[in-house]
C-alpha cells in the first residue's frame, strides 16, 4: 500500500510474487513486492503482509536502488536493551500486529526517492497442521491496487502421495476461476494464479482490484493402516502418524460452562445454541455431564450419564435454560468436573477403554472461591491427575487467556480463543468437532536411544480423528539410514501396537529432476517443532525446567533465524534527509501481546547498528613474519 | 575450495577461492629443502543445483615427506599411510592414536585427522561428512596447517607461499557492490587489488557449524595474491 496522502497513480506496483514450497507439510513462503515511485518527489511506500500466527518469519529484506537492507534476528531482550530509551518511553516495539483470528500483520514503510524502486521480500515458515482431515495453506493477498505482474505459485511435495488438493480464493469470481491452475500428480502438486492487469480490475474503467482476500490450498495425503510416514533426511527424521480406519473410542466428557454476569446476552445465547448441536453429536456409547458455574457450582446430574437419546434431549432442555448469574468460580467448577470423572471411573460407570475430557468454557477471570491463578492451576492438575484431558475455550477478549492456556497444557490439552462474533456458535462447534472423536489414547512412540536423539515428543494423550501426530528428531549418526519404531496406544477393543522399521528413501527416485528442495527442510521442520514444544514447556513445569526450555528455544531460534516470542528481527531502514538511518523491530506476538497490541497499534524507530565483518578502518600495513595459520576448506 | 590465510597476531585474514575443473590436482605445499609436498585433488557435487554455480571441494590429499620416507593418502573414505615401505590403512570410523618415531597420527572418529611430522610440520585434515543419500553433495575434506615455522624459505604452493607471512596494505575502505560487505584497496606483492570484506569458516573446533573468520577476499581465483596463476599450481598426480 502507499501513503494515502500521495496520489495512487504515482506509485506503480510492478510485481507481487508469492512463492510457496511445501515439502512434507513444512511450508516455506516467500512474498516479494516491487514498487516504483514515478513521482518527482520522494514518498512513503509501505509493505504489509499478513502471515499465519503459527508461522515464524525467517527472513526480510528491502532493496532500494540496488542496496539491500536485511533483517537480522536477535535475542529479544538484547534487542530491547539496545533500544532501551525507546522502550522505556512506552513505545511498543513492533512491526507485527495482530490481525484477526488466524493472522498477524507485518508492516514496514520506507521513503523512496523520486523515480526509485523498492523491493520487499519476506520469508516465513510453518508446519501445516492437519485439522478435520486436511491441511490448509492460507495466503492472504490485499495488494489494494492493480499490479503489473501478480503471481501466486505453490508447489506441494508429499512423499506419501496426495489424496486430493483444492485451490480457491475468497475473492475468486467466475471470471478469475479459470486462472487458478492446478496440476496434481501422485506426489506433487503445482498451483498457480496469475491474473493480468485487466483481469484484476473490478470493472473495465476503474482502478479498483478484485484481488482482496484469502487464497487457500487444502489438501490431504494418502494414508494406510500402518506406522505412518517416517522420513529420514540428512541426519534428521520426521514421523507423521495418523493411521487410516481406526474406530473411535467412546468418550467421557464433562462440559463446564460459565454463566457468570459477563456472559449476559449474546455470549450466553451462543453458548446455549452451540450446546444444542454439540449434545446432538454425542454418540450413544459416550458418557457426559454438565457443570454450570458462576459463584456457585451446579451439576445437571450427580454422575456421568450415558448419551442416550432421552438423556441428550433432557440435557438440551437443561442447557436451553442456563441463565447468567454473578461471579466466576473456575476452581470449584473444574474440580467438580474432575471428581465426576474420577467417580465414574471408580464405579465403572464408564467403559475401561474410553477417553476422558473436560471442556471448560469461560469468558472471565476467577473472582470467587480460589482466585489465585497459580493455585487454581495446581489444584486442577492435582485433581485431574493425568486421567483426563482439559480443553479450555476462552470466550472474548476479557479472558485471561494465558492462564487457561497453561492450565490446559498442564493437563495434556489445549486452549482456544472463541471470538465474539456472529459465528461464535460455529467456532464452538468447530472446536468440539476437532476433539470430539478420539481414536487412540496414551499414544507412545518408541525410537531407540542408540539411533536417535532430541526427539520432539514421545507421549501423546490422544490422537483425534482428522488430526495427526508429528514427531521429529535427530539421528545419532548422519549415516544411519534406518531404525526400528514402535507405537503403542489404547484403542477401542485391543491394545494397539505397531512395530516397523523406518528407512531412508531415495529422494532422486521420489522426486526425480526436481529442483533440490530437501536440503535442510527436515532439519528446519525439526527446529520449528522443537521450538514450539519448548515454548509450550517454558510455561509449565519447575522453575529450572522453564529456564532450560527458554534458553534452548532461544538458542534454536537464533540458530535457525526464526522470529519467535523470544527473538526479534531488527530491520535497518535507509537514511533520509529528515531521518538518520534507523531501525525497526519485528516481534512474534504471544496471545497476551496480541490482545495488548490490538489496543495500541503502531511501531517505533530506534537507532541501531548492524552485523558486518569487523573492519580495521584507515590505512594500515599488515606484515606477518610469524607463522600464520593457513587452511583450505569449503562450506 | 576456500583458502584462508589467517594472521592471529594481527587479528586479520586474507581469503580467496580457487575454482577449476573437478578432478584437478593442485599443489598446496612444496618445500624442496625438507622434501615435503602436499597436493590436493578436487571433486564436485554429485549433481548440480540449478540455482547455484558448480562448486568444487578437496576430496583427496597426498602428502609426502621425502626425508622421512612418509607418504599419506587421505581420502573421504580412508587414510593410507606408508613409511619406508610399510603400509597401514585407517578408516574415518576409527578413533585411533598412533605414535611413531617420525610421525604421530590421531584420528577423531568421522571428524578429523591430526598429523605431526617430526621436526617439520603439523596439520589437521577435517572430514566434512555429508549424508550419503544427499542428492547433491558428497563428503569432502579441509586441510589446516597448524605449525609451519620449520619450513624452509623456499617453501611454495597455494598455501606454502604464505607460510612465512606476507606484507599487505589495506586502505580506502569504501562501499562496494554488496552493501553488506565493504570493499577496500589492497597493495600486496606489487599489485593494487580491490578486495571485499567477508567471512569464511574455520571448521577445526566445530565441524558442522564452523566459526566465522572475517577476512579480506581476493577475487578472481586469488589473482594478485598468489604468485602466478592457478595453472602454475596444477600437477599431474597426487604424489
Amino acid at each position: 500500500s502507499v501513503n494515502p496522502s500521495q496520489s495512487l497513480s504515482q506509485i506503480e506496483f510492478q510485481n507481487v510474487k508469492i512463492n510457496c514450497k511445501v515439502a512434507s507439510r513444512f511450508a516455506h513462503t516467500v512474498m516479494m513486492s516491487t514498487a516504483l515511485n514515478k513521482a518527482n518527489v520522494s514518498q512513503e511506500v509501505s509493505f504489509e503482509v499478513e502471515l499465519p500466527k503459527t508461522a515464524f518469519i525467517s527472513n526480510f529484506s528491502m532493496e532500494i536502488d540496488g542496496k539491500v537492507y536485511v533483517g537480522e534476528v536477535k535475542e529479544k531482550e538484547k534487542a530491547k536493551k539496545q533500544y532501551e530509551a525507546a522502550v522505556s518511553s512506552g513505545q511498543t516495539a513492533g512491526l507485527v500486529k495482530a490481525s484477526g483470528r488466524k493472522m498477524e500483520k507485518f508492516s514496514v514503510s520506507v521513503n523512496i526517492a523520486a523515480n526509485s524502486k523498492v523491493t520487499f521480500t519476506l520469508t516465513y515458515e510453518e508446519l501445516l497442521q492437519r485439522r478435520l482431515g486436511k491441511y490448509e495453506l492460507m495466503i492472504r493477498v490485499k495488494p489494494q491496487q492493480l499490479v503489473q505482474h501478480f503471481e501466486i505459485v505453490a508447489d506441494v511435495y508429499e512423499p506419501q502421495g496426495i489424496e486430493f488438493l483444492d485451490a480457491y480464493g475468497t475473492f475468486i469470481t467466475n471470471e478469475l476461476l479459470p486462472l487458478v491452475e492446478k496440476t496434481v500428480s501422485d506426489k506433487k502438486a503445482h498451483v498457480s494464479f496469475s491474473p493480468t492487469l485487466d483481469q484484476q480490475r473490478k470493472c473495465s474503467d476503474c482502478e479498483g482490484t478484485l484481488i482482496d482476500g484469502d487464497f487457500l490450498i487444502n489438501y490431504e495425503v494418502k494414508r494406510a493402516q500402518d506406522l505412518g510416514d517416517i522420513q529420514i533426511v540428512n541426519g534428521y527424521f520426521v514421523h507423521f502418524f495418523a493411521p487410516a480406519n481406526l474406530p473411535r473410542l467412546p468418550k467421557n466428557v464433562v462440559f463446564v460452562i460459565d454463566k457468570s454476569g459477563s456472559m449476559t446476552g449474546k455470549k450466553m445465547q451462543q453458548t446455549r445454541d452451540a450446546m444444542q448441536t454439540i449434545l446432538s453429536e454425542l454418540h450413544e456409547e459416550d458418557h457426559f455431564a454438565l457443570v454450570i458455574f458462576a459463584g456457585d457450582v451446579e451439576t445437571w446430574k450427580p454422575t456421568l450419564t450415558r448419551a442416550t437419546e432421552e438423556n441428550v434431549d433432557e440435557a438440551k432442555t437443561f442447557t436451553k435454560n442456563i441463565h447468567v448469574d454473578g461471579w466466576t468460580n473456575i476452581n470449584d467448577a473444574v474440580l467438580r468436573a474432575a471428581d465426576l470423572l474420577k467417580t465414574a471411573r471408580a464405579n465403572k460407570v464408564v467403559p475401561e477403554n474410553s477417553a476422558s475430557m473436560i471442556i471448560l468454557l469461560t469468558d472471565g477471570d476467577p473472582n470467587k472461591g480460589e482466585t489465585r491463578l497459580e493455585k487454581i492451576q495446581e489444584n486442577v492438575k492435582n485433581a485431574i491427575g493425568g486421567e483426563a484431558t482439559l480443553f479450555c475455550l476462552g470466550f472474548g477478549f476479557d479472558v485471561k487467556y494465558s492462564f487457561l492456556d497453561v492450565m490446559a497444557k498442564e493437563n495434556n490439552g489445549l486452549a482456544r480463543r472463541i471470538y465474539e462474533a456472529s459465528d461464535a456458535v460455529l467456532q464452538l462447534q468447530g472446536f468440539y468437532n476437532e476433539v470430539a472423536n478420539v481414536l487412540l489414547s496414551d499414544v507412545h512412540f518408541q525410537y531407540p536411544d542408540s539411533k536417535v536423539n532430541s526427539v520432539t515428543g514421545s507421549k501423546f494423550k490422544q490422537l483425534f480423528n482428522g488430526s495427526e501426530i508429528v514427531v521429529s528428531g535427530r539421528m545419532n549418526d548422519i549415516e544411519m539410514n534406518d531404525f526400528p519404531v514402535e507405537v503403542s496406544a489404547q484403542s477401542l477393543n485391543t491394545e494397539f501396537l505397531l512395530k516397523g522399521q523406518a528407512s531412508t528413501r531415495d529422494w532422486n527416485i521420489i522426486f526425480p529432476d526436481q529442483e533440490y528442495i530437501f536440503g535442510d527442510f527436515t532439519e528446519r521442520l525439526w527446529a520449528y517443532l522443537t521450538i514450539q514444544n519448548l515454548l509450550n514447556k517454558k510455561d509449565k513445569g519447575s522453575a529450572e525446567e522453564k529456564q532450560n526450555a527458554t534458553a534452548e528455544a532461544l538458542e534454536l531460534s537464533l540458530k535457525y533465524n526464526f522470529v519467535t516470542p523470544l527473538t526479534s528481527m531488527v530491520v535497518t531502514k535507509p537514511e533520509t534527509e529528515e531521518k538518520p538511518e534507523n531501525t525497526l523491530i519485528a516481534d512474534k506476538l504471544t496471545e497476551d501481546e496480541r490482545k495488548e497490541v490490538k489496543a495500541s497499534p503502531g511501531f517505533s524507530s530506534y537507532a541501531s547498528s548492524s552485523r558486518s565483518a569487523p573492519v580495521n578502518s584507515g590505512t594500515y600495513t599488515s606484515t606477518s613474519r610469524s607463522s600464520p595459520v593457513n587452511w583450505v576448506d569449503s562450506d | 575450495p576456500h583458502f584462508i590465510i589467517e594472521f592471529p597476531d594481527q587479528k586479520d585474514a586474507i581469503c580467496f577461492n580457487i575454482n577449476d575443473k573437478p578432478g584437478t590436482i593442485f599443489n598446496l605445499v612444496k618445500d624442496p629443502l625438507t622434501g615435503i609436498i602436499v597436493n590436493g585433488q578436487t571433486i564436485r557435487d554429485k549433481k548440480i543445483d540449478p540455482k547455484n554455480m558448480m562448486n568444487t571441494y578437496f576430496g583427496r590429499f597426498g602428502i609426502i615427506h621425502a626425508k622421512l620416507g612418509i607418504r599419506l593418502m587421505v581420502t573421504t573414505q580412508d587414510i593410507l599411510v606408508s613409511e619406508r615401505g610399510k603400509q597401514a590403512k585407517f578408516y574415518w570410523s576409527d578413533n585411533t592414536t598412533v605414535k611413531g618415531p617420525n610421525m604421530d597420527l590421531h584420528i577423531t572418529k568421522d571428524r578429523s585427522l591430526t598429523v605431526t611430522l617430526r621436526n617439520s610440520m603439523k596439520f589437521v585434515i577435517v572430514l566434512h561428512k555429508v549424508w550419503k543419500k544427499h542428492p547433491y553433495h558428497q563428503d569432502y575434506l579441509g586441510f589446516y596447517t597448524l605449525d609451519s615455522h620449520l619450513f624452509s624459505q623456499r617453501v611454495h604452493g597455494l598455501l606454502g607461499q604464505f607460510f612465512h607471512g606476507i606484507t599487505f596494505e589495506v586502505s580506502d575502505v569504501f562501499k562496494g557492490e554488496n552493501t553488506d560487505k565493504p570493499d577496500a584497496h589492497m597493495f600486496v606483492k606489487g599489485h593494487n587489488l580491490t578486495v571485499t570484506r567477508g567471512w569464511q569458516k574455520d571448521y577445526r573446533k566445530n565441524v558442522k557449524e564452523g566459526e566465522d573468520v572475517p577476512c579480506w577476499f581476493i577475487h578472481n581465483n586469488g589473482t594478485g595474491i598468489i604468485d602466478g596463476d592457478i595453472g602454475d599450481y596444477i600437477v599431474s598426480g597426487l604424489f
